[in-house]
């Protein structure tokens, strides 16, 4: 599914230069259920970034089902986002005075799904992360950890083969978290959806078969083995 | 320091009542160090924004330090918040395109700090948060949990009487996480700061002398005790 190769990400912030993901390799099968940690700062996030197509690659390749993505065109790479990744974003990235089932309904506006049925499957998705009862609120009229799972709401309600999920859980109960984290499992067993969450916690990295670590931007540790 | 007696806040969305708190009373001294937990949507934020002064109290009371917030104007609630209180936001609430350096610096300018020790103090600041060399980046070239320090940052930079944080270590590992908990201790029992933390994590409530814990609006346990 994703073959990752001498991937690089550079910033730069006035004259200087951040290397933020420096010469990172990386290969995931469909289906895995990968988790991504590392300290604050080593480069999880702007790989996400480059994972989920919303970031050029400063140099390397990066092939996502067979496709070249490093050559895709602009227009190429969001219609590929839209039908295939779910992004969870670690600042959730909502429309603050839109109503939240509008906010989990614009990707489905993108594949052409008609009105009510978008309301009827972001209505299904919010209930399914436990907010049927706040389905009128804003999402700026909402506790953290309630726009959080709108945020993974979002993410799911286009039936995604890849779910990219940017701590998704530093907001949340451990109860709720238990419960999203349960809802990926669902998702990897049940659907095939491949995986990959990005967490600093331990017992959430535990529901992944998979674990990486970052730091300073490079992969240091690539484990497969027992989880929760 | 805080005397809340039978605090209510009601939010109202469309023809819904929200009672996100609900008849809430509670006394804390100066200098004292007190965790809030609670599952997702209790009322710990909206609590939380009661205490900072940043909203008033549908009803109920609230004295601070002597003084009768419920009844303070617009402007005496600026006031005391600057002059009093550090606030570290669940989401940051920073300006995206402006220096880190400068958003630290903010609240002294209120202050009347003229500007070369403004630069100075939100410098020294941000170091003390391990953000020394990212000070030329604006808060959106940072990482999450960067961006979670910078706000730390500037609820410490006018070196509060009291700080109230809400869930400060969300976004960041577990060295990190600990680096800012104890710099919060040793703010607590050098300066005597007066610190209020809410936390989803078992561990960072552990730095507290005291826990309280919301359910639906309301506070069900006020216990003391052994803390790390
Ligand atoms: N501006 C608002 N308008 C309407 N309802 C709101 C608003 N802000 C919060 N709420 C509701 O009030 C309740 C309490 O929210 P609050 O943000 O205090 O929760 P919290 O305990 O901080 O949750 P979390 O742990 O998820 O951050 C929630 O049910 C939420 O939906
Ligand atoms: N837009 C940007 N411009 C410049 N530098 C950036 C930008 N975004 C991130 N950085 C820098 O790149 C590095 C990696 O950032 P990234 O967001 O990938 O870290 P992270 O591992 O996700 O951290 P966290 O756990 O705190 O979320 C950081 O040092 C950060 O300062
Ligand atoms: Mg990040
Ligand atoms: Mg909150």
């Amino acid at each position: 599914l994703i073959d990752i190769r001498e991937a690089w990400k550079t910033y730069q912030v006035g004259e200087v230069l951040i290397p933020a993901v420096r010469g990172v390799s990386l290969t995931v099968s469909a289906g895995e259920f990968l988790a991504i940690t590392g300290p604050s700062g080593s480069g999880k996030s702007t790989f996400m970034h480059l994972l989920g197509c919303l970031d050029r690659l400063s140099s390397g390749s990066y092939g996502f089902e067979g496709r070249r993505v490093h050559e895709l065109s602009r227009r190429e790479l969001a219609r590929l986002r839209n039908q295939r990744i779910g992004f969870v974003f670690q600042s959730f990235n909502l429309l603050a005075r839109t109503t939240i089932v509008d906010n989990v309904a614009l990707p489905l506006i993108y594949q052409g799904v008609r009105r009510a049925e978008r309301r009827r499957r972001a209505a299904e998705m919010l209930e399914r992360v436990g907010l049927g009862d706040r389905l009128r609120h804003h999402s700026n009229q909402l506790s953290g950890g309630q726009q959080q799972r709108v945020a993974v709401a979002r993410a799911l309600v286009t039936r995604p083969g890849m779910l990219l999920a940017d701590e998704p859980t530093g907001n949340l109960d451990s109860k709720t978290s238990t419960e999203i984290m349960g809802l990926f499992r669902t998702l990897n067993e049940q659907d095939g959806i491949t995986v990959v969450v990005v967490t600093h916690e331990a017992d959430i990295a535990a529901y992944a078969r998979r674990h990486v670590a970052f730091r300073d931007g490079q992969l240091v540790q690539d484990r497969s083995g027992a989880s929760a």
